[in-house]
């Protein structure tokens, strides 16, 4: 994230990191309910297997022990049918956890949209992510504020057809916060008006290269989009159907 | 130490950088990174110029990003190119090295293209330095642009004046080339496209009846199936046999036959309804359990159950369809609730009908702040 802070441990129980060895930390992910989190499908580019995949929750540093640290491996990963590695469109998996995680204060599932609801433009919400700050990466996790931009005006900082109805956009024009490289997956978050509940409506996904002076906000998949997808995959791979 | 050594130095392990970059180069491999698929050559050795370790941390730098858009500046013909080779250097098959760009193709690049970057604030970068590579005529084998050289990557539009634009700019209703090349012959026929009837939209044809609406009106997705009268359509439009429906095995390839088969009515005190054999049907009391509510909640993805109720039917209720708990039942397990239902041929002893309240599952709430004392 860049223009971010760090976050307090377990404001955000729901952002967990995808790991894969040797590298660690690849990408950010959402839990959603104990045995399901949420990612990009482009995480999965050239490491399909979910074999050599873990799920790390509860922490807020990525080097240090802590107590309220859960991992799990991934059992199956299923990324969206339609998903394009050419123009970054459907990008989003499903991923399912191979042990059910304990909720916890720090470990805890983010809400999906309702069907239909997307985020007001204008109005603010938070990413978060161990990803690229600019200068380095960071070791523990940051957060930041972001502002809701309406679609026909992110089709005008990038291009009409490049943004599609799949993604939402993020951000600053002149990118002062804004998520980068390894922030991929993560949560956009945004707080109900009424009761401090909060919703996932998108996953960092793509924008423009984050820490070059190339300005603009960043692009998320529209997860909205997605819920009765979402709901198929888990209801469909949670019962014998076959 | 961001990286691991390439294989040819044999460490999987953390680098050791007296030996990550300099000493040992890999060996020959074919060029996937799409910027630069269309050189004259199509085998690359890495690290490359730019001290990337693979193609895929090519295909994520900043420069695999710049060069693109600098191309469309039209600063220089041969740009493209001169990225090519400091990104996805020419490996040589005999000696299994890779071949530079000449000096003057890197002096000419940054000469014509150096200030235009300069007019955004981004510098030109740093690891190509033009002295690094041999001048032409040198001992040395260098690359130099010659007639079969493509100015634009394939993930350009090359305009009728020879300039490159972004491909996707190709045909988006916005002039991008100096000639207005790029939005000629745009029409969703000359794109081999399909037009959606009801709007100017433009589908790539295999999106026509695969099962996700893509017109606005969803007209790609309409009279796709021919299924007979007893039969149902499928999301992705195969046919199956109305009595298959809801059953609690999948038939359709995409499993669409065994979605929304269990509701709780809304308005009407939270009463189960099963969708079977494409009909509604109410679930007896009779034979209820715990488990089957619990059951219920967790296919909803619904949490825990809170209330569940035996709701008589009130008299003269109209005549219900109903489904009963299937004696066996307890022996499916993790079956869907739909498949431990049966019709059966009489009708429900208690008339009572099942009515579930499910606690949602809770998500969506951070834990509350600690205060400190100050």
């Amino acid at each position: 994230v860049l223009g971010g802070r760090v976050s307090r441990p377990g404001r955000w129980p729901w952002q967990c990191s995808l790991q894969s060895e040797p590298s660690g930390h690849i990408c950010g992910c959402v839990l959603i309910s104990p045995r399901w989190a949420l990612t990009v499908a482009h995480c999965f580019e050239g490491r399909e297997s979910a074999d050599q995949w873990k799920v790390v929750l509860g922490i807020t540093n990525l080097d240090h022990p802590s107590p309220h640290r859960q991992s799990s491996g991934v059992t199956r990963i299923i990324a969206h049918p339609r998903y394009s590695r050419a123009v970054v469109d459907y990008d989003i998996s499903v991923v399912q956890l191979a042990r059910a995680v304990q909720v916890t204060s720090y470990v805890q599932p983010v809400c999906l949209p309702r069907p239909g609801q997307l985020p007001i433009p204008d109005t603010y919400c938070y990413i978060t992510g161990w990803g690229h700050m600019g200068n380095r990466m960071p070791f523990k996790l940051q957060e930041g504020e972001v502002r809701i931009i309406s679609l026909p005006q992110c089709q005008a900082y990038f291009d009409t057809k490049t943004i599609t109805s799949r993604m939402l956009c993020a951000g600053y024009e002149a990118g002062t916060v804004d998520s980068c490289m390894g922030d991929s997956g993560g949560p956009l978050v945004c707080e109900e008006p009424s009761g401090g509940r909060w919703r996932l409506f998108g996953l960092t996904s793509w924008g423009s290269v984050c820490f070059s002076k190339v300005l603009g906000p960043g692009v998320y998949s529209n997860v909205t989009h997605f819920t009765q997808w979402i709901h198929r995959q888990i209801y469909l791979h949670s019962f014998q159907l076959n | 130490c961001v990286s691991s050594c390439p294989p040819a130095c044999g460490a999987q392990g953390p680098c050791d950088p007296r030996n990550s970059t300099t000493n040992c180069t890999g060996r020959c491999e074919p060029i996937t990174l799409e910027l630069c698929m269309n050189l004259p050559y199509n085998s690359t050795s890495f690290p490359n110029y730019l001290g990337h370790q693979s193609q895929r941390e090519s295909s994520v730098s900043w420069e695999s990003s710049l060069f693109p858009a600098l191309v469309q500046t039209n600063c220089y013909t041969y740009l493209m190119f001169f990225a090519c080779t400091i990104l996805v250097p020419k490996c040589d098959s005999v000696t299994q090295q890779r071949v530079p760009p000449c000096r003057s193709l890197c002096l000419s690049s940054k000469q014509h293209c150096e200030s235009v970057l300069g007019m955004v604030g981004l510098q030109w970068p740093e690891e190509s330095h033009c002295s690094q590579f041999p001048e032409e005529g040198s001992n040395v084998t260098c690359l130099l642009p010659d007639p079969d050289v493509h100015e634009c990557s394939p993930s350009h539009f090359k305009c009728r004046s020879g300039r490159c634009v972004l491909a996707y700019k190709h045909c988006d209703g916005h002039t991008d080339c100096d000639d207005h090349s790029d939005e000629d012959n745009c029409g969703c026929v000359e794109r081999g496209l399909w037009a959606c009837p009801s709007s100017r939209v433009c589908i790539k044809p295999s999106m026509i009846c695969d099962g996700f609406p893509d017109c606005p009106l969803l007209e790609d997705e309409r009279n796709c199936s021919m299924c007979s009268d007893n039969e149902l359509a499928c999301n992705n439009h195969e046919c199956v046999h109305r009595t298959l429906w809801c059953d609690g095995r999948k038939h359709c390839s995409d499993s669409s036959d065994e979605w929304d088969c269990v509701s709780l009515s809304p308005g009407e005190g939270s009463l189960l309804t099963v969708f079977r054999t494409a009909v509604h049907y109410q679930v007896c009391a009779d034979e209820w359990t715990p488990e089957l509510s619990a059951l219920t909640c967790s296919q909803l993805g619904l949490g825990a159950p809170v209330a569940v109720e035996m709701v008589p039917d009130p008299p003269g209720a109209p005549r219900r369809r109903w489904l009963h708990v299937h004696p066996e039942w307890s022996q499916r397990n993790g079956s869907a609730l739909q498949g431990l239902l049966e019709k059966r041929g009489h009708s429900c002893h208690s008339r009572r009908r099942v009515s579930v309240v499910c606690s949602s599952e809770d998500c969506g709430r951070r834990p509350a702040g600690r205060v400190y004392k100050r």
